[in-house]
């Protein structure tokens, strides 16, 4: 399984309609400082079902939805789809491709999809659960977070050890 | 169950001493359980001691030394157990030329079986990959997103 | 006392509004007081909003946003309450050439002032530097100095 | 005042007697991962009267004295002497030039002196008490810590602003 494809739509300061399209191996991500890389892993940090508003550096929901800039007013939701390869079945699907899609509005509402179908956040965390990819896996090591494997408690490093097993 | 913990404890624990070693050229390094006697609960202790160093506290090693000892760790958890994809941001901030060369051969070898979205400011990791995008605010405050490739990277990213 | 911190206060918010302002080419910080009723007791909130963006919690800015406000924070303080002596270990970590540079900048300006020692794997902040010492371990775990010039830098530490 | 000299021996990876003539301006001290950089830094917070042994990254006193490496034995002590240009005399004594002395032995004594007399380090923290060196002052920034400056509570932040006043 491999991630071919992330939108990004009023997400942070992707303000406006964003694709990355991606192939197996390295993908690099780079420019100046502020211009919205981080942002990206938030995007899909939030789009695989993160509740935790801490784990996107905001202090509210809302804080991940466009607001605005000098120029530009703010929006009142925003919207995460990505597309994966499935053709080797890793997700428990019978689809060959499956996108996850999740909208949130500035009024609270959230909406999810897979493969166009609605669903509820929970169904997006069952259908990861398996695969490495659910909510203590290490597939997401945020900015400045590569020392706390090390700094953790001994207690703590157990995730990977456990949730594998 | 813990006769499963155990079991993937030691897969993790041969594979952190080999990816040390490897980023390191040398050294060693091992994972201890501070309970052995309680696998459900014990905690897991880090120790590492690089080449030609007397073994002392992780809190005396380097930044540049814990970051790489830090990495070590998740590729050998990300070898027992693999994960579709893995998203790196800035990891290699801490670490010299000669190391991020390193950690970026290891990441290549790595990709044959995970796709890594590493978001960098470092030469060493752009060299290695497949592919580049750049991120950039020509409207401030909007990002904006474009394929870019190494050579054009030189003029503004060259840490 | 009260007044004393009151006035010491003032000067640090407007050099960080100032240093702040330099640093980002534009934008606005500010320095708030949590409980402007007590200047004995009150805690001191730390504002921002870089150029061309709206103001949001601190958490939202970017990492080398987040250490650009920091270090303008740091100079204020050194303007308004000079040291001798400045150790700054990796500060810049985080930033990009660009920010490095401006960084650099308003060290060269403060250096007249104040004496700075600063651990650095940037280039930019080494070719701001009036005088560097190599440091290496030619024998494993055992540290030797060196006086270096900036051409032989370049050879092992570029970023 | 500036400083002009700093001496270690046996301080953490400095098993060797190492000198470090310094000038007023900008000094970058450069080198690979683990070559002993930051350790420079921690020999200075140590002479200047450290006596918390965890921000030099250690667990006990005894972690900053050479502990040997895989050729060479641990030394049984350290040292460490700085020297300060105080022609402006910002150092409240008559001497033009001040040095400081820290030695640590592995048995857990101490000894300092301050320009080869025999002092307390109490007597070492009240000569740097109002020169903005003292304990709570911006001048050593460790690595990693930057952010520190506005992560700490409001509270925390008070430091140069009382300290200094
Ligand atoms: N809801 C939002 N609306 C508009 N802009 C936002 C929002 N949330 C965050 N931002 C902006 O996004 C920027 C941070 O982006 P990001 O963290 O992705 O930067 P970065 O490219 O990773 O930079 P660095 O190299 O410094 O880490 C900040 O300037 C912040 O103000
Ligand atoms: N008491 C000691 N005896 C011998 N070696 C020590 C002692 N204390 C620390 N060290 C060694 O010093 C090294 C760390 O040095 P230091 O933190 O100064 O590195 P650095 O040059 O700052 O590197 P980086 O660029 O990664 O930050 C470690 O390898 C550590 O093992
Ligand atoms: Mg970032
Ligand atoms: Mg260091």
């Amino acid at each position: 399984m491999y991630l071919k494809q992330i939108d990004i739509l009023g997400f942070k300061s992707f303000a406006d309609k964003t694709q990355l399209v991606l192939s197996p191996g390295i993908t690099a991500i780079v420019g100046p400082n502020g211009s919205g890389k981080s942002n990206i892993a938030d995007a899909l940090r939030w789009v695989l079902g993160e509740q935790s508003v801490r784990n996107l550096r905001g202090s509210k929901m809302e804080d991940v939805i466009f607001a605005g800039s000098e120029l530009r007013k703010a929006t009142n939701f925003c919207e995460v789809s990505i597309t994966l390869d499935n053709t080797d079945h890793h997700l428990p699907v019978a689809f060959e491709e499956v996108t996850i899609t999740r909208r949130a509005f500035r009024s609270g509402e959230s909406e999810y999809w897979i493969n166009r179908q609605p669903c509820r956040l929970k169904d997006i965390h069952e259908l990861f659960m398996d695969t490495g990819l659910g909510r203590e896996a290490y597939s997401i090591i945020g900015q400045g977070k590569i020392e706390e494997m090390l700094s953790t408690r001994p207690e703590d490093r157990r995730g990977p050890f456990e949730d594998a097993a | 169950m813990a006769a499963r913990f155990m079991e993937t404890f030691q897969q993790i624990r041969v594979e952190f001493g080999k990816a040390f070693h490897s980023l390191f050229q040398g050294g060693e390094a091992d994972l201890v359980l501070t309970n052995p006697a309680d696998p459900l609960t014990t905690g897991i202790e880090v120790v590492a001691k690089p080449p030609g160093k007397k073994l002392q506290n992780l809190n005396l090693l380097s930044g540049g030394e814990r970051a790489l000892t830090a990495m070590a760790l998740l590729f050998a958890i990300l070898r027992v157990r693999p994960v579709p994809f893995c998203v790196l941001d800035e990891v290699e901030a801490a670490l010299d030329e000669a190391n991020v060369a390193r950690f970026a051969h290891e990441l290549r070898v790595l990709a044959a079986d995970t796709q890594f979205i590493v978001i960098t400011h470092r030469r060493g990791t752009m060299e290695e990959a497949d592919a580049l995008y750049g991120v950039t605010m020509p409207e401030r405050g909007v990002s904006s997103l474009v394929s870019v490739r190494l050579s054009d990277e030189m003029d503004y990213e060259t840490a």
